[in-house]
């Protein structure tokens, strides 16, 4: 990922429940495609990084450096999609539940 | 076969299934990833579900949860019970559907009727119906609650009139009021019984066909309250413990965890303190055993680590000269020369 732009994006993150252990109860699916936001929200920040006016304000703030210790904003998810899991409950039932907020779609500075 | 009209005979308001008429060539094996024994109908219906709202990302009837209940048969007055226990029904779980699914095919022990010849007025060009004696034309299903650890015949809840089909047939019913009445009630373990009971409802542990292949079940269509609050997934699906009960805490025995996983990762925290405690080059000796001593570097070849790549060439002489240090080094451990320490303890 040395490519990968500095600023706050997107990255690709496949997460397999095998990975955290999950498999054993988790049907379907077996991956999924997670994704993370990582990146630098810092001064001036472009709008593709979706600031809010809070984070713009903020940026100011610590670009100026009248307050000390104020943080860049953070980069973090914005938009976000749910995704259905079907497993077996305790009873070796099967269960269907759509978990929201499990995939990233956008990244913003915040 | 006998499973296709099945389907069809879902409530659709109740269920969503309309969609299920979609070809699903893809089902035996969603069906087979369940493993041995789980390939029955309520696996199958539950992976079309799974599989219908992944694709076209809407959820189940408005839901954000499915559970399905398998039914556990046991044998009253030589007819068969079906008992459902729907204990796992989260209390933050709005109940907003529940519909029962079960297979009926007529009873064998009655005249078939098929070699009944007709009428010869109605022979003609269309078919007839037989005239033998046979099944009742409609039979009931009663649905009766009771609490846990109960040995009570249970509260009748609600009674279903069906009509026998012609053939073995698949059918769903809308039992929402019975389900949610029962859940407010506390009594979460549902029976379901017919008042006549034919073939397909007899069959015991000892049958041929297997019977999970036509046992019913329910499935409930649920709201979880609780599912867009925090850390939601895990407290439905990450089921393991750190500090299980009854084994030691990690600390106190890092590599003794069942998980490998676990395992694994404190390996890693022992390899990370090790170049600090015996000086030995970080990332040097991650893939050796730890009896094995000998220096042979030639086989870190295999395994590039970030040290090896980040270390810049050494010249052709220094080549040589490493080498044979290498040949005569008894461990990794860095070893400076006495002139080198001296001058650096002047310094």
């Amino acid at each position: 990922q040395w490519d990968e732009p500095r600023v706050c994006s997107r990255r690709y993150l496949k997460v397999d429940f095998a990975d955290i252990g999950w498999n054993g109860w988790i049907i379907s699916p077996k991956a999924f495609d997670a994704y993370y936001c990582a990146g630098a929200c810092e001064f001036p920040m472009p709008k593709v990084v979706r600031p809010s006016n809070h984070a713009t304000i903020q940026s100011i703030v610590r670009a100026v450096g009248i307050v000390p210790g104020v943080p860049e904003p953070c980069c973090v998810p914005d938009k976000m999609s749910s995704l259905g899991v079907l497993f077996l409950d305790e009873n070796r039932n099967v269960v269907l539940k759509v978990y929201p907020n499990m995939a990233v779609e956008t990244c913003a500075c915040r | 076969s006998h499973m296709a009209p099945g389907w069809s005979a879902a409530p659709a308001a109740a269920t969503g299934m309309r969609g299920d008429k979609d070809p699903q060539p893809s089902l035996g094996d969603a069906a087979a990833a369940l493993g041995p024994g789980a390939q029955d109908m309520v696996a199958v219906h539950m992976l079309r579900l799974y599989e219908k709202y992944s694709r076209r990302g809407v959820q189940p009837g408005g839901s954000n949860t499915v559970r399905s209940f398998r039914a556990r048969l046991e044998v009253v007055d030589q007819k068969a019970v079906y008992l459902f226990n729907l204990t796992s029904v989260q209390d933050s779980e709005m109940i907003l559907t529940a519909t029962f699914h079960f297979y009926l095919e007529p009873p064998r022990r009655w005249p078939q009727a098929r070699g009944v010849p007709c009428p010869p007025a109605r022979a003609q060009g269309t078919s007839c119906r037989p005239q033998a004696p046979g099944p009742p034309a409609r039979l009931h299903l009663l649905f009766r609650s009771l609490p846990q650890n109960s040995a009570t015949q249970g509260l009748l809840r609600g009674a279903l009139a069906l009509a026998l089909p012609p053939r073995g047939l698949w059918q769903a019913r809308d039992i929402s009021p019975i389900v949610k009445a029962a859940r407010r009630d506390g009594e979460l373990l549902l029976s379901a019984q017919l008042d006549a009971a034919p073939a397909a409802w007899e069959r015991g542990p000892g049958s041929p066909r297997p019977p999970s292949a036509h046992a019913p079940y329910i499935l409930i269509y649920a709201n979880d309250l609780a599912i867009s609050e925090p850390n939601s997934v895990a407290v439905t699906l990450q089921r393991y413990d750190p500090f299980p009960a009854g084994e030691p805490e990690p600390r106190a025995a890092p590599n003794s965890s069942a998980d490998p996983r676990v395992r694994r990762a404190a390996a890693s925290s022992a390899q990370a303190l090790g170049p600090l405690q015996d000086n030995e080059l970080p990332g040097l000796d991650e893939r050796r055993s730890p009896e094995h001593s000998g220096p042979d570097y030639h086989k870190h070849e295999l395994w590039p680590s970030p040290f090896r790549a980040l270390k810049p060439r050494p010249g052709r002489k220094e080549r040589r000269r490493k080498g044979q240090e290498l040949l005569t080094a008894a461990s990794q451990v860095l070893d400076f020369d006495e002139k080198t320490m001296q001058k650096a303890r002047r310094r």
